[in-house]
């Protein structure tokens, strides 16, 4: 990428790594081809410091007062939230729904876990995703490498940590070749 | 290399901070 990677201002906390915010939204019922889904993600902003990010996050609407089909991403810098991602296309992501009502502290605490590096798993994370549906709401974490068992099941231990969730939540581990597929099917 | 590492509540701890503002 040409684009210039921000840094912390002065007397800033340095996060450990950048991230850029992300934003989707789309017509439900209508499965999105890979194009279309670029189409309908915009970037909001990219950070380098704990202080940057309060200042996106702080105007952002939080995910329980969204309506209809829409998603935030959170990505590393220069990680797409997209499959097909050189970063993403060997990984997969763990999935925990969630009834109505819990999801903008649940998205809290899942961003804050992966930039305080709550996480241990070296350079594995690519990034975290809400999204909002009807009856539902979505969390997901994305790591690089699918078939690190090790690495998938260190996230999901700090993942129970750190969301505090009711010991029945049930959670899903998808790879994202099983995902990409899923669609395939959906939309030939 | 080192690893910067901040639990929830130091990042919190940051919101309200004047360099936040």
């Amino acid at each position: 990428s040409k684009k210039k990677m921000v840094v912390p201002g002065a007397g800033e906390h340095p996060l450990q790594y950048n991230y850029t915010f992300w934003y989707s939204r789309r017509t439900p019922g209508r499965p999105a081809s890979t194009q279309s889904y670029e189409q309908n993600i915009k970037q909001i902003g990219s950070f380098a410091s704990v202080e940057q990010f309060w200042r996106f996050y702080s105007h952002m609407i939080r995910p329980g007062d969204l309506t209809g089909h829409s998603d935030f991403h959170l990505f590393k810098e220069g990680i797409k939230p997209m499959w097909e991602d050189d970063a993403n296309k060997m990984g997969g992501k763990w999935i925990i729904r969630l009834r109505k009502g819990l999801a903008s502290r649940c998205w809290e605490n899942l961003i804050l876990a992966m930039l305080g590096e709550q996480f241990m798993v070296g350079e594995e994370i690519c990034g975290a995703v809400v999204s909002v549906r009807f009856q539902e709401d979505i969390i997901s974490i994305w790591n690089k490498t699918a078939s690190d068992q090790a690495t998938t099941a260190r996230i999901r231990d700090t993942l129970r940590r750190v969301l505090n969730l009711p010991p029945n939540t049930i959670m899903e581990y998808k790879t994202h070749t099983d995902s990409i597929k899923y669609w395939r099917t959906l939309a030939p | 290399g080192t690893r910067i590492i901040y639990d929830r509540k130091f990042l919190l701890g940051c919101r309200s901070s004047p360099v936040a503002k």
